[in-house]
């Protein structure tokens, strides 16, 4: 997978923190201090489809070829997340109660092309 | 994306950078509270000194090894949000129960008991601990006798208290149960009750001695 960088146009991983005591939450989620909202964006041109990341084998080049001759067999390609892991929480919930609680799927750490 | 085709993350592109962030904070609120299926944020009314906060994870984390033997792998679990009773939010109490089996009662007479604690790294200079030793009283079924005493903890590592007196009026009446109530007052830290395994748990040392019968019994 590719972190984006600058103006890079091809799918890639958007890092994106919100600090929680910058949007005043820190008084409520005790840990941790802020949440990697990271997400995908970027073009899939059709070539790439298919492809988690960048392609890496003669088969997938050949495949590539293939696809890109077909421009107009191939399906739209998106840019979405191909690796994501829970979010852990610590927070205080409505009766003031301490609860420890993992939300899946939560935060990307990769991108790749359907 | 082909010319016009809606793409969900490059509407995001056309915005602002200022106004990606807004929409970026706002979809990650939103995200957080939904998943955590709370309306809108708690307002919390009685935040928890971190000391307290830190022995309600023990105790969870204690909690969990207990009941599937292996640390715990991360899942939900609710800490019951400190009672009012626990002192000021600047202190907090921990309650240890410690269950004595006397089964030399008649001919034993206890000469020595003393309460282990071990202090995780507390910051330097001296802290003062609030010790009271409950135990059930013979007049009531819900009356308790206590005694009160002060430690006071200088270092991280072991620190001992003698309880003598109040194992040898438990172990008269033969009740089995000490419950010591440690109040520590500022929230420095509390002695550790998990973790390490159970090497480092507080723990009581008793030195009995059989009582010499006057009659010599050959047996």
């Amino acid at each position: 997978s590719i972190d984006c960088s600058g103006d890079s146009r091809m799918c890639c991983r958007k890092e994106f923190f919100v600090d929680f005591k910058e949007i005043g939450w820190e008084d409520w989620i005790i840990q941790p201090e802020g949440y990697h909202m990271n997400y995908c964006v970027g073009l899939c041109p059709l070539h790439m489809a298919g492809i988690p990341g960048l392609a890496a084998s003669f088969h997938t080049a050949v495949l590539n070829l293939i696809k890109a001759n077909n421009a107009d067999a191939a399906m739209d390609s998106c840019c979405v997340p191909t690796q994501r892991r829970p979010l852990s929480l610590l927070y205080y919930d409505r009766d003031s109660n301490i609860v420890k609680t993992d939300i899946p799927n939560m935060i990307v750490d990769a991108c790749g092309c359907t | 994306a082909p010319r016009g085709a809606w793409c969900p993350a490059c509407g995001l592109a056309a915005l602002a950078s200022s106004a990606q962030r807004d929409v970026l904070v706002a979809l990650a609120k939103q995200s957080i509270l939904s998943k955590l299926r709370l309306p809108d944020r708690p307002n919390v009314t009685q935040p928890v000194s971190r000391g307290t906060l830190l022995t309600a994870l023990r105790r969870m984390r204690a909690r969990r090894v207990d009941t599937d033997g292996s640390p715990g792998t991360p899942r939900d679990g609710t800490i019951p949000h400190a009672h009012p009773g626990m002192g000021s939010s600047s202190s907090h109490s921990v309650r240890l129960h410690f269950r004595f089996s006397w089964e030399l009662a008649g001919s034993t007479e206890i000469l020595q008991a003393t309460l282990y604690l071990f202090w995780v790294s507390p910051s330097s200079g001296t802290h003062p601990v609030t010790v009271r030793l409950l135990q059930p009283d013979p007049t009531g079924p819900n009356a308790t006798t206590t005694i009160e005493t002060r430690l006071e903890v200088q270092r991280a590592g072991w620190a001992t208290l003698d309880v003598s007196r109040a194992v040898r009026s438990l172990f008269s009446r033969g009740s089995p149960r000490l419950t010591v109530e440690l109040e520590v007052v500022g929230g420095w830290g509390s002695p550790l009750l998990a973790g390490h395994g159970d090497s480092h748990w507080p723990f009581v040392v008793t030195q009995a001695r059989a009582r010499t019968s006057h009659r010599v019994q050959r047996r």
